[in-house]
């Protein structure tokens, strides 16, 4: 278990 | 004109010293329901969402919006500066350049006033929705704390697993591994020790610990600490400050490579 994802990768920019 | 005053500045205190590791610094976002920040830490995989309402202050005046530029260890270097009894009165002016905290000793014979320069900060604001999650877990913030306390010193990464009796939270490292479970114990007799589990589906995702131990922080704030988890989405890790609001961060999942 590996790679760290990125918040943007779940929320948009408000 | 911004005017809010907390009997309990020790609150104030408390999230600041919880934050200012993760977040360098933040916009504190003033409107008339209430006191708020949003910020991310710099490789944006967290998020730290604080909350406090209005009517959670003894007083509270916000003519208009204003969003007001702090750096979080400039503002740690002031606050520290606050006795535990003291109540804090934050004032700025619209369009001003400062804010000024105010301490009062609790039999209000010592007065102090701290000036702090605000800063223009670019921010990047994420718009969380409201979701529904597989599984909710309230336990003992202490508790939480010290299991990742204790599984950050074997392991990198946490795999919190809820299943409707428990939740397990396990690592692996170098030396060895480590599991901890906590079962749903939802104690009348001592409500500060109960661990309520509710949950959908069950689920399991694994994080980064160093992001958890830095939320954790945070413990001083609230008795208990709630997790929200749902496959596939960041874990909520939310400290509940009563009667005033809410302090949360969000996680971003580690993922298969």
């Amino acid at each position: 278990y590996g790679a760290q994802a990125s918040l943007e990768a779940y929320y948009q920019q408000a | 004109m911004f005017e809010a005053r907390l009997q309990q500045g020790a609150l104030l205190k408390k999230v600041v010293e919880a934050i200012k590791d993760l977040i360098e610094d933040a916009n504190f976002d003033c409107n008339n329901s209430g006191f708020s920040l949003q910020a991310m830490d710099s490789s944006h995989v967290s998020l730290v969402a604080l909350s406090l309402r209005a009517d959670g202050f003894e007083h509270y005046r916000c003519d208009r919006n204003v969003s007001m530029g702090m750096k979080l260890a400039n503002l740690s270097k002031i606050l520290k500066c606050a006795g535990n009894d003291d109540a804090i009165t934050m004032k700025s002016e619209d369009n001003g350049d400062t804010i000024t905290f105010m301490f009062e000793s609790q039999n209000q014979e010592r007065l102090s006033e701290f000036d702090l320069k605000l800063m223009d900060i670019d921010s990047e604001h994420l718009g969380i929705p409201e979701a529904e999650y597989d599984a909710t877990v309230k336990l003992p913030s202490s508790e939480f704390q010290r299991i990742v306390k204790d599984l950050a010193s074997i392991g990198d990464t946490v795999e919190i697993s809820v299943t409707k009796d428990a939740v397990k939270f396990g690592t692996n490292g170098d030396i060895g591994s480590a599991n901890v479970m906590c079962r749903q114990n939802k104690s009348v007799d001592k409500p500060e020790e109960s661990t309520e589990i509710d949950i959908t589906e069950p689920v399991a995702l694994t994080f980064a610990l160093r992001y958890l131990n830095s939320f954790a922080k945070a413990t001083p704030l609230s008795s208990h600490v709630v997790l929200k988890l749902s496959k596939d989405l960041p874990i909520v890790v939310e400290y509940h400050i009563e009667n005033v609001g809410r302090l949360s961060f969000f996680l971003a999942p580690k993922v298969e490579e």
